[in-house]
């Protein structure tokens, strides 16, 4: 059968809280070679997300915290969504990477558009 | 036959200079839905590439020019490489887009994985 999501998906999530700071988040993304953050709140539940792209057109705003640029209305996929019609869903909304969640919303993982990519490496 | 770079690419590349400044980098990738932007000198020759991974990470750091963030050892494809090749170019770098150089090495495009992941939703 087609992957799904919970096939190719990183497991292990680094995340982040709309409180923490702009430079701590450019710091993760600094030891890390991702560009996308999952936010977090308290009880783990996700409530928006930062991308490399926000922190970088958030250059010269002066804006400080992680609430000041996140997106909150996250796009995810399910753990068993076909990962097709997870490349439909990058390309329609232009994004490059999404949270993979569990039936009660909560975060299992994330996939992003290099991940969905190394397939088309492994074709031939 | 299976598609090469010149079949997926982006042909009008937006592009900068060395001696801008990062901060007009970032009002680039604000006004653009991407990440990459490669870096040519006067004649228009490849000398860099800066993505918005680069300007994330220089938040703080109190850098102030393209020059200061690019990463000069630019990882290429050409024309008529095959896409599955690129894929594992992209793979194995770890990065998530290469400019598309022609035979004499002037800038012909730009191809990311978001171009590559397209690929899969239509599988189907
Ligand atoms: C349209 S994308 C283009 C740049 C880049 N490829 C990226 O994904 O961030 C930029 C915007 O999309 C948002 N974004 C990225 N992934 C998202 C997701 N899974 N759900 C909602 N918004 C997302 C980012 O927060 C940012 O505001
Ligand atoms: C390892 S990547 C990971 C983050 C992100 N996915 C990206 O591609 O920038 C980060 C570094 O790779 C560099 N990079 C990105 N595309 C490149 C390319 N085609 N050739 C050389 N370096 C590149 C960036 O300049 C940055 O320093």
């Amino acid at each position: 059968a087609a992957p799904v999501a919970k096939d190719l998906m990183t497991r292990e999530v680094v995340t982040a809280r709309p409180s923490d700071s702009i430079t701590s988040a450019a710091k993760i993304f600094a030891k890390r070679n991702f560009d996308h953050l999952p936010i977090v709140d308290e009880k783990g539940k996700l409530v928006g997300i930062v991308t490399s792209w926000n922190i970088a057109v958030a250059v010269g705003t002066g804006k400080r915290k992680l609430s000041e640029i996140l997106t909150s209305k996250v796009i995810v996929a399910s753990e068993n969504e076909p990962i097709d019609a997870i490349a439909r869903k990058l390309e329609t909304h232009r994004i490059s990477g999404v949270p993979v969640v569990g039936t009660g919303g909560e975060l299992r993982g994330i996939l992003t558009s290099e991940d969905l990519s190394k397939l088309i490496g492994r074709r031939r």
